[in-house]
């Protein structure tokens, strides 16, 4: 899902 | 978000603000009417900083940050993102164009040719990469790029011979900061499920044992109470 392709990191 | 991220984000935060403090450093210094001692050295030294390094890094960030207004991830992150955009390419702009900061640079030493650098980073984004998009081969280009960036700052460490506290902290803030990461990547995969980025892993482990022996040098000058001082 998208959210999963996110980069949730800096 | 877990305590080693936050480590890893803040130390990297630090090693930002060491910079910004040792660059107003050297404007400040200049700006006395009568050079004191330590701007005398400031001045007269350089600065020790690698504007190849810096111009790395400011591609790093417009590289891997392509999401900051597409993908909104938590206030934090922005804001993160901002400072470190911010940051990069005004350190870049004051070692450039700042008609006194630019003095301090040392452009006859700091002579790595970065070009180097970015191409096969670009290349490898493009084979090895987790999705063939335009944003997500960028994302992996500044994950290489970042892994090298630090290697014209460390050559010219080794060329300068006299390596002032700002300079040997600001190279061991931004190695620690993906050490940290590493324990972060390391919690992440136990506690989350499916919670794989192989590519994130391996660039932050080269980018972290490239900074092995600088570690080495400057944990044995804080032992030994002596100048940090790189091998040639």
């Amino acid at each position: 899902d998208d959210k999963e392709a996110a980069h949730d990191e800096l | 978000m877990n305590i080693f991220r936050l480590a890893g984000d803040m130390t990297h935060l630090m090693s930002v603000l060491v910079l910004l403090l040792k660059i107003h450093t050297i404007k400040s210094c200049a700006g006395k009417s009568y050079p004191c001692s330590l701007c005398f050295i400031l001045l007269e030294s350089s600065s020790g900083i690698s504007l190849k390094t810096q111009e790395l890094y400011a591609l790093v960030f417009a590289t891997r940050y392509l999401d900051i207004f597409t993908d909104f991830i938590s206030v934090y992150n922005t804001i993160m993102k901002l400072i470190f955009l911010g940051s990069s390419f005004s350190i870049v702009w004051y070692i450039r164009r700042h008609k006194i900061v630019r003095r301090s640079y040392d452009k006859d030493q700091d002579t790595f040719r970065h070009f180097f650098l970015v191409l096969p980073c670009l290349l490898l984004a493009l084979i090895i990469n987790e999705k063939f998009t335009f944003k997500e081969v960028l994302w992996t280009f500044s994950l290489y790029l970042e892994a090298v960036a630090i290697l014209p700052q460390l050559i010219l460490l080794q060329r300068t011979r006299n390596i002032d506290n700002l300079t040997g902290q600001y190279v061991f803030l931004l190695g620690a900061y993906r050490a940290l990461y590493i324990l972060n990547w390391i919690y992440r995969y136990f506690t989350e499920p499916h919670y794989v980025h192989w590519i994130t892993w391996i660039s932050g482990l080269v980018q972290t044992l490239l900074y092995a022996d600088f570690f080495y040098y400057y944990f044995s000058s804080l032992k030994n109470n002596v100048k940090l001082k790189l091998p040639a």
